[in-house]
């Protein structure tokens, strides 16, 4: 038996809304530590490594490990059920075709439940090494959607690069080039309104600004996203779930022949 | 111009 109840759906609403775009389908894999997603786009330049810790649900039951395919185009029409405000619970049973989605109203008055039949994905697991980044950067996820939808305008693939002086993101095409350069900041009220670097080295890497503007579709999760770049490995962009965990991006730079 | 490269050239498949 598996069922973890969600105070606040919304959450989910929101992590469906960061992955349909990237992804068709995921194998859902639930334990006793939680629910996790490990995915790549269908042209494999991306990855989606999703983590929802048991702690973060009201009440979290997973008696055997289970690993739950689905379509994420008929979830995300189950979800948009939901109200903003709803209690989600998700349930299965053991060795089940299927998986339950009940929505609560606040006030228990209205109760829904979808059923939705599970797929069997047969889906590559990569290992992800801890690493070392040379660079990381925190700025505002809204920033970061204004840059990557601003630059996009320009060209295919933006420039990220960052020195000790700050971060410059740009981008150039046939209408010309764009610039924007962030410096970090030197005093602020909030600390989501911070651009903050740590470097240990300069880097300076391409990547196509189609999956950067997929991967702000998670802008509403968090007030501030973090990205990570060494040279010659895959970025990474992520954003952290409230109290319950995070989802990371991870995109393959752009490489001269 | 520059080629995109892939995740899988980048990480173990488990």
């Amino acid at each position: 038996m598996f069922e973890a109840r969600l105070l606040q759906g919304s959450l989910l609403k929101k992590v469906m809304e960061a992955l349909k775009e990237l992804l068709n389908e995921a194998a859902w894999d639930c334990s006793d530590a939680g629910i996790q997603l490990q995915a790549m786009d269908n042209s494999h330049v991306s990855l989606v490594s999703l983590n929802l810790r048991a702690e973060g649900f009201d009440k979290y039951r997973c008696d055997r490990n289970l690993s739950m395919g689905m379509n994420l185009g008929s979830m995300s029409k189950i979800l948009k059920c939901a109200s903003n405000e709803d209690i989600i619970t998700i349930k299965a049973q053991d060795n089940a075709d299927t998986v339950t989605f009940v929505f609560e109203s606040p006030d228990q008055d209205k109760v829904s439940d979808y059923e939705m039949k599970l797929m069997n994905l047969d889906q590559e697991h990569l290992g992800i090494p801890e690493t070392d980044y040379a660079c990381t950067i925190r700025l505002p996820s809204s920033e970061f959607a204004r840059i990557c939808r601003d630059l996009s305008q320009f060209g295919e693939s933006m420039v990220i690069s960052c020195t000790k002086e700050g971060v410059r993101f740009s981008a150039t095409g046939d209408i010309g080039t764009g610039n924007i350069k962030l410096a970090q900041s030197a005093k602020v009220d909030k600390e989501e309104e911070a651009v903050v670097i740590e470097m240990q080295e300069p880097v300076s890497l391409t990547f196509a600004c189609r999956y950067l503007n997929s991967f702000t579709k998670a802008t509403s999760l968090s007030k501030s996203v973090q990205l990570s770049m060494s040279p010659e490995v895959p970025l990474v962009v992520e954003y952290k779930i409230e109290d319950i965990g995070h989802v990371r991006y991870y995109l393959a730079p752009k490489i001269e022949d | 111009a520059a080629a995109q490269s892939r995740i899988p050239h980048y990480f173990e498949i488990l």
